[in-house]
């Protein structure tokens, strides 16, 4: 099984 | 003031076509150096990202920077009134505008469309996305990559990306059994059978193919695609526009548990 990361995991808001 | 004039207005038929099952409203910042625009899907899972320099429009103004909020399936519905070979000038007077006009001009000019799509306020919520020196890149035919993805997505909707030094390997396993398509350099002078490998670390990750098939609907922007690709980091898929941008679309990875 895998789990779907968010795109906010990676890139800040700014 | 804020004028962009498109001579090939079916680019930006194609943009939105290649964007509207993705992104539902986006806010489009319009400043002296072009058109730029972020946004991410409702699950935050994919970020598409669009930049248009004023060079590459046949007339670009902007006097002070203003940013567009736009309802993507209420500008696909005023796009479908332009035709493929039709001229796209986009226009308002306002500083704060509440809305946006479209004209359409065909190539004799003999039918002028125009149009005013009425603005939304949306809070801008972008994201840095920092420049990334990709340790895998991989350029090949769009059609070839769209292709790939719908294969495999039959057999999971979920693909492994592998890339080694010579050769780039997408993996399935699903219920009814698996499989795996593996591409080779190739320095083919066809243009869909050309692959350019640039691997300076190899990596293994795992992506949501129904996303791939999503960014694949903007085959029809250029032949080519590149993926680009880091441990640890979203997928970059890239689209380069001829002569005016880019449209990419980042992906965020699957983790094995």
């Amino acid at each position: 099984k895998s789990t779907q990361k968010n795109i906010t995991n990676y890139f800040q808001k700014q | 003031m804020f004028e962009a004039k498109l001579q090939q207005g079916v680019i930006f038929k194609k943009i939105v076509d290649a964007i509207k099952d993705l992104v539902k409203s986006v806010n489009i910042d319009a400043s002296t150096s072009g058109l730029s625009m972020q946004a991410m899907d409702s699950a935050h899972v994919a970020l598409v990202s669009l930049k248009l320099n004023e060079n590459g429009f046949k007339d670009y103004r902007c006097d002070r920077p203003i940013t567009l909020g736009l309802s993507i399936e209420n500008l696909s519905k005023i796009l479908k009134c332009a035709g493929n070979d039709d001229t796209i000038t986009l226009q308002t007077d306002e500083e704060e505008p509440s809305s946006l006009k479209f004209f359409f001009e065909n190539q004799q000019a003999s039918k002028i469309s125009e149009f005013s799509l009425n603005l939304m306020s949306l809070d801008s919520e972008s994201l840095g996305i920092p420049d990334t020196d990709y340790s895998s890149v991989i350029q090949m035919s769009s059609a070839e990559f769209s292709r790939i993805c719908k294969e495999l997505s039959s057999i999971s909707e979920t693909v492994e990306i592998e890339t080694s030094k010579e050769s780039v390997k997408f993996s399935v396993q699903g219920d009814i059994g698996a499989g795996s398509i593996t591409v080779k350099n190739n320095q083919s002078d066809k243009d869909v059978d050309r692959v350019d490998l640039q691997i300076d670390q190899p990596v293994k990750l795992t992506f949501a193919l129904r996303y791939l098939n999503m960014f694949n609907k903007a085959v029809s922007l250029s032949s080519t695609v590149s993926l680009n690709m880091s441990e640890e980091n979203p997928l970059m898929v890239e689209y380069k526009i001829d002569d005016l941008g880019s449209l990419r679309f980042y992906l965020a990875p699957k983790i094995s548990d």
